[in-house]
């Protein structure tokens, strides 16, 4: 899967996610991306959220729009709250994932609890990207 | 607030092998995603350029390079919404199309629905002008197809099936109980 979120300078936020699905599907087996609050969210009012992982497990934590209600009732920061969303979610289903969110104030959080999760965002001339659980490298363009 | 465009690549127990096109896809998409903001000032454009732009990479589980149904083939999905306008596209069971995100857009800005699959959702591409690659069967890999027989060969000794939540249970964070992967999770 793979999926993107960005802000503007005025605060309107967007997501997209993409998918071939997972190895061995059924034919006619629909996962959690092409589904609003589960693969792909957003409301600018609060943030923007792309998930990746194990399909049956996100649609039935709803995984994206759970990230953004917790933004909407807690004073978790984004960071805190994608992370708080994916371990709840693991804990409970035991199935691994990961999401990408773009806050309302252009802040960004980013979690998985799978071994590995490829990400990279850009903003300004800076460049940050990782895989492994804790990478965070920057680079200038 | 300064613009970002973030992005994944997928996630799951990827090895390593996979891991410097992962790093290089994902930077890739995250700069033409900006690069797309800067130059329309449009956050759709921005997700559906970056998108795109893994939907093109075999490395990714997206367009050329989607994991295979049991019967070899290509079915993906995609989805793209818009935070301010509450708008949304979604599509599945596109087959033989090289980018389904722009499907999803499609359905979003050309239809009165949310959601379109099946044979309507490739009727709608084609009737938007979406090439339908021919002879079908283009955006498969030999990493998709490798993964599907050892998925294969997996399943005839009980090794996988779609109940990961019950095989890794002892499993809180991909540590070592979690079930192989074959390709790519969702």
């Amino acid at each position: 899967t793979v999926g993107a979120v960005a802000i503007d300078k005025d605060g309107n936020i967007a997501v997209a996610t993409s998918t071939g699905g997972i190895t061995g599907k059924l034919p006619g087996r629909i996962g959690d991306t092409p589904l609003l609050g589960s693969g792909t969210y957003a409301d600018s009012r609060f943030a923007g959220v792309s998930t990746t992982g194990h399909g049956e497990t996100i649609m039935k934590a709803v995984l994206a729009h759970d990230i953004v209600k917790r933004l909407e009732f807690t004073s978790d920061d984004v960071q805190t709250a994608t992370e708080k969303a994916c371990k709840a979610m693991t804990d409970h289903l035991i199935g691994t994932a990961g999401a990408i969110v773009i806050d309302k104030k252009g802040e960004v959080g980013i979690a998985f609890t799978s071994k590995k999760m490829s990400w990279a965002y850009q903003k300004g001339d800076k460049i940050a990207y990782g895989i492994n659980q804790g990478d965070f490298t920057e680079e200038t363009i | 607030i300064t613009p970002i465009v973030l992005v994944h690549g997928g996630a799951g127990d990827i090895p390593e092998e996979r891991v410097p096109g992962k790093i290089r896809g994902v930077k890739l998409a995250t700069k033409l995603g900006y690069k797309k903001l800067q130059e329309t000032g449009n956050v759709l454009d921005a997700v559906e350029e970056a998108v795109r732009s893994m939907e093109l990479d075999e490395n990714f589980n997206a367009g050329y390079g989607s994991v295979l149904t049991t019967e070899g083939n290509v079915e993906m999905e995609a989805s793209i919404m818009h935070g301010t306008t509450m708008k949304a596209g979604c599509c599945s069971f596109v087959k033989d199309i090289m980018h389904p995100i722009s499907v999803a857009r499609r359905v979003m800005e050309k239809t009165v629905h949310n959601y379109l699959a099946g044979d309507g959702v490739m009727e709608f591409a084609r009737n938007e002008g979406f090439e339908i690659l021919y002879p079908p069967g283009q955006l498969v890999t030999d990493f998709a197809r490798q993964a599907l027989e050892e998925w294969k060969e997996a399943h005839k000794r009980g090794e996988v099936g779609f109940a990961r939540t019950e095989i890794g249970a002892k499993n809180k964070y991909a540590n070592e109980t979690e079930t192989k992967q074959y390709g790519e999770v969702g």
